[in-house]
C-alpha cells in the first residue's frame, strides 16, 4: 500500500459525506447503497464513522461529473478514467468524483459503482495506489462483489497504518477484521452500546445490530441497524426517549439525531446543542428520568444533568458517577429507566438502581434482557 | 519533434499517443508541456515507461511493448500512481 507524501489523514474518526450530484444510469437508492457499502468497507477495518448529510459542506463531497468539471482533472468519456478522489484536507480534500459518461451498474455488466467507490474512498481517507494486484487500491478496475466484501489484507494494513485498528486506537496493523457479523445473542460476555425505550419497545444496540423487545419477553433476534436507521449504520454511543415529547435522540461521536419513532427528524446536529463543553467528543450513555424530566448523560467517570423543560444543562455539573451511583462498577455503556428503576449496563452486567434507596438492588447478565 | 524513444515491437501511432497521454497523466507532475521540453520528453518518456512497468510488475525495459500498452488501455482510477 502507499500513503500520500506527508501522510495526510483526517484528524477525526467521524466524517460527514454528502452526495451532491447523482447519475442517470442508476437510481438514487442504488447510488446511496453503493456509497454506504463503499464506506463500510473501510469502517469495518478501522475506527471510522461516516455520517450522511444532505446539505451544506461535508468532509467527503461526492458527485458524478462529465468532462472538465473545474478541478483541473477533466474526465475522458467512456472507459479510460472512471473516477478520482482527493486526499484528506479542507475544501476539495476528500472529495470524490465519478465520470458520468461511464455505464455505472450494481452488477457486473458495466462498471460496478460499489467497486469504484470503495477504491476512491481509500484515496479520500489518505491511501495512494497499491502495487499489489490483489489490493482494492490497485489502479485498474477489477469487479468486487458488494455483499460480504472483505477488504484485502494490503488495504487493511494501509488504513490501519493511518487510523489504527478498531476499538483500540492507533496500534500495530492486525489481520483483516472478520466482517462484522451478527453478535452472538447469548454470549455471556455480551455488552450493549446503547439502550433506550422507544414507544412500547426497548431497543438494545450493539455494533451493527439492534434488538427490539416488547414488554413480555418473547424470543427476539438481532436486526441490522441500517435497516431501520440507515444514517446510523452502526456503533450507536447512546440513546434516550422523552415520551411526553414523542421524541428520541440517538448519539454517535459528536453528532446526534432526533427521531419520532423510527423516523429521523432532519439532519444530524452536534451534541454541543445540549451545552456540553467542547472537550466532550462523545457520550457513553444517556437516560431520561420521567418524574424529574431530567436527562442524565454519562461521559467517562462523570455525568451531566440536562433539564428537558428548560432545554439546558443544569448548573454544578459534571459530577462524579461513583459519588452518586454507588454500587455500579466499571464504565457505563448504556442506561435506561424502566418502571421507576434505572438500569445501568456495564460490560456483561446490568445493575438495577433504586433512586429512593440510592443503591443497586439487583445485578443480572446484560444478555438476560434479550432473552438469554 | 518526433518521439524517438525506441519501440520494441511495431506499434500503431495512435497507441503511442495513448501511451504518452497515460504517462503524462499518471506518472508525472501535471502541467502544460512546453515545446522546448519535447526533446527532453523522449528521455523522460522512457523513464516514465520504466516507472510504470515497475509499478505494474511488468518487465522493465523502458520500451513500449504490447503488454505495457495492454495495461495502459485498462479502465482505471484517475489518480496518479506516483503519490504526488
Amino acid at each position: 500500500y502507499h500513503v500520500f507524501p506527508g501522510e495526510p489523514k483526517w484528524q477525526r474518526s467521524s466524517l460527514t459525506y454528502r452526495i451532491t450530484k447523482y447519475t442517470s444510469s442508476l437510481s438514487t437508492q442504488d447510488v446511496d447503497r453503493a456509497v454506504d457499502l463503499g464506506l463500510k468497507a473501510w469502517s469495518d477495518a478501522a475506527p471510522l464513522n461516516f455520517i450522511k448529510t444532505t446539505q451544506g459542506e461535508a468532509d467527503i463531497m461526492i458527485s458524478f461529473e462529465s468532462g472538465d468539471h473545474g478541478d483541473s482533472y477533466p474526465f475522458d468519456g467512456p472507459r479510460g478514467t472512471l473516477a478520482h478522489a482527493f486526499a484528506p484536507g479542507e475544501g476539495l480534500g476528500g472529495d470524490t468524483h465519478f465520470d458520468n459518461a461511464e455505464r455505472w451498474t450494481t452488477g457486473k455488466n458495466g462498471f460496478n459503482l460499489f467497486t469504484v467507490a470503495a477504491h476512491e474512498f481509500g484515496h479520500a481517507l489518505g491511501l495512494g495506489h497499491s502495487s499489489d494486484p490483489s489490493a482494492l487500491m490497485y489502479p485498474t478496475y477489477r469487479y468486487q462483489h458488494p455483499i460480504g466484501f472483505q477488504l484485502p489484507t494490503d488495504d487493511v494494513k494501509g488504513i490501519q497504518a493511518l487510523y489504527g485498528t478498531k476499538g483500540i486506537g492507533k496500534e500495530k496493523p492486525m489481520a483483516p477484521q472478520q466482517p462484522a457479523n451478527k453478535p452472538d445473542q447469548c454470549d455471556p460476555n455480551l455488552s450493549f452500546d446503547a439502550v433506550t425505550v422507544l414507544g412500547n419497545e426497548l431497543l438494545f444496540f450493539k455494533e451493527r445490530s439492534f434488538w427490539r423487545r416488547q414488554a413480555p419477553l418473547t424470543n427476539i433476534g438481532p436486526s441490522p441497524i441500517a435497516s431501520s436507521f440507515p444514517q446510523l449504520m452502526s456503533n450507536v454511543d447512546a440513546a434516550y426517549e422523552v415520551a411526553e415529547q414523542g421524541t428520541a435522540y440517538f448519539f454517535k461521536g459528536p453528532h446526534y439525531w432526533a427521531t419520532r419513532g423510527l423516523q429521523m427528524q432532519g439532519h444530524p446536529r452536534t451534541i454541543y446543542d445540549f451545552g456540553f463543553p467542547r472537550h466532550v467528543q462523545k457520550i457513553d450513555a444517556a437516560v431520561h428520568l420521567k418524574n424529574s424530566r431530567k436527562t442524565l448523560f454519562f461521559v467517562g467517570d462523570d455525568y451531566y444533568s440536562y433539564d428537558e423543560t428548560k432545554r439546558e444543562m443544569e448548573d454544578d455539573y459534571p459530577k462524579s458517577i461513583d459519588d452518586e451511583f454507588t454500587g455500579v462498577e466499571g464504565n457505563i455503556d448504556a442506561a435506561v429507566e424502566v418502571n421507576g428503576f434505572i438500569y445501568f449496563f456495564s460490560g456483561p452486567k446490568a445493575y438495577k438502581y433504586d433512586t429512593e434507596k440510592e443503591d443497586v438492588v439487583n445485578i443480572v447478565k446484560s444478555s438476560s434482557w434479550i432473552g438469554c | 519533434a518526433p518521439l524517438r524513444f525506441t519501440l520494441s515491437q511495431p506499434i500503431h501511432w495512435k497507441d503511442i499517443y495513448t501511451a504518452k497521454e497515460y504517462l503524462d497523466k499518471y506518472y508525472s507532475d501535471r502541467g502544460t508541456m512546453r515545446v522546448a521540453e519535447m526533446v527532453a520528453d523522449d528521455v523522460s518518456m522512457s523513464r516514465k515507461i520504466r516507472k510504470m512497468q515497475k509499478f505494474f510488475g511488468l518487465q522493465v525495459t523502458g520500451k513500449l511493448d504490447h503488454s505495457t500498452l495492454a495495461v495502459m488501455q485498462k479502465p482505471r482510477c484517475g489518480m496518479p500512481d506516483l503519490a504526488n
